[in-house]
């Protein structure tokens, strides 16, 4: 639930 | 979403999609490395555990999905369904080599000290030099076909254009993210090499073939 830690990448 | 970001992705789509269609067609694994490729299963398993953690969007889940699905088929195409073709002699790198050093490295730095944080920086490391066994698989057997060469070119200017997203994405959005930058650049300069030969001899209508 962290957005920081989200990767948003492949 | 960049054009670099985009066309990063559609190169690895598309190298995933030429490797499927070479061994399809040409009913054969050769010159293909199991290794690679178990190593590519391990790195996107351990990178998108987070399908089951976070949704970002449509695109990324679907691309996801393709590609662990995909890497899973090509493993089962050469320990199986072509399994006679495939040249496990010449497929000798030792992974553990790799394995062990990578996963002693994502322990240690990472962006923070929780279980898929530190899985998906093992992931990255991985990613980085997984394309080894298959580099050393062509230095042994001296040779690669032209479509394997396609392979590799498409696969290794994917993350050479998300190089090019994230200093893109810097400049754009202020993002920047050292463990993948550093790992980005070290798996593309592993294949400066292979790039050179593609352009010097690929391009000009002659297969790879390294002298002995």
């Amino acid at each position: 639930t962290d957005d920081e830690n989200q990767h948003d990448e492949l | 979403m960049n054009i670099f970001r985009l066309c990063g992705d559609m190169s690895h789509l598309a190298a995933i999609i030429i490797l499927l269609l070479k061994m399809w067609k040409t009913r054969s694994v050769a010159g293909i490395s199991g290794k690679s490729q178990i190593l590519f299963a391990t790195v996107f398993t351990a990178r998108y555990l987070d399908l089951f953690t976070s949704f970002i969007s449509i695109y990324n889940t679907c691309m996801k999905v393709f590609f662990i699905g995909t890497v899973y088929f090509t493993i089962y195409l050469i320990y199986m369904k072509f399994k006679a073709t495939y040249d496990s002699n010449h497929d000798s790198f030792r992974v553990e080599f790799l394995i062990v050093p990578v996963g002693g490295l994502a322990f240690l730095v990472n962006h923070e000290f929780a279980p898929l944080e530190i899985i998906w920086t093992f992931s990255i490391y991985l990613e980085s030099v997984a394309i080894l066994p298959q580099l050393f698989m062509i230095s042994k057997t001296g040779e690669a076909e032209t479509i394997t060469s396609h392979y590799l070119f498409a696969l290794g200017s994917y993350r050479a254009l998300y190089l090019c997203n994230w200093i893109y994405r810097y400049y754009a959005e202020g993002f920047f993210d050292l463990i993948a930058v550093v790992a980005g650049v070290v798996q593309t300069i592993l294949y400066c090499d292979f790039f050179y030969l593609y352009i010097t001899k690929v391009m000009k209508g002659k297969k790879i073939s390294l002298p002995a």
